[in-house]
C-alpha cells in the first residue's frame, strides 16, 4: 500500500485558559531538528482546542517558521505568542509524521 | 559518531 504522503495541518488554539500547556522537544542541532509535541496538559488551551497531538511536528507559529530555530528561541516564540495580548488565538502549523 | 547531541532538550509551555 502507498506510504501515505505527510500531511501539514494549520491548528488554530484559542487563548481559553490561563495556560498553554505543552512540552516541546527538539530543535535546531538536536536529532529532532523541529520541535515535536511530547506532552500535552490537560485543561490548558492546547488540550481544549483537541487537534493538537502528541508526536506532531510544529513548523510554523502565527506564520513565523521554526525551521533552523535553536530549542530555547523555539520555545520563545511558542510562549510570546501566547502571551501576546494582540491575538486571542494562536496558529500552529503542524505536520504529523506517517499520517 | 553523529555531529547532533543524542539527548534532545524539552521545554514546557505554560
Amino acid at each position: 500500500s502507498p506510504v501515505p504522503a505527510p500531511t501539514a495541518t494549520l491548528v488554530r488554539v484559542l487563548k481559553n485558559s490561563n495556560t498553554l500547556g505543552i512540552a516541546i522537544e527538539g530543535g535546531a542541532n538536536t536529532r529532532q531538528p523541529l520541535p515535536r509535541i511530547v506532552t500535552i496538559q490537560k485543561g490548558g488551551s492546547a488540550h481544549n482546542c483537541g487537534q493538537l497531538r502528541v508526536g506532531q511536528i510544529i513548523l510554523e507559529v502565527n506564520g513565523i517558521s521554526l525551521k533552523g530555530q535553536e530549542h530555547k528561541d523555539a520555545a520563545r516564540i511558542i510562549a510570546e505568542a501566547f502571551k501576546t495580548k494582540e491575538k486571542d488565538h494562536i496558529d500552529f502549523l503542524v505536520f504529523e509524521p506517517g499520517l | 559518531v553523529s555531529k547532533n547531541p543524542q539527548w534532545v532538550p524539552v521545554t514546557w509551555v505554560f
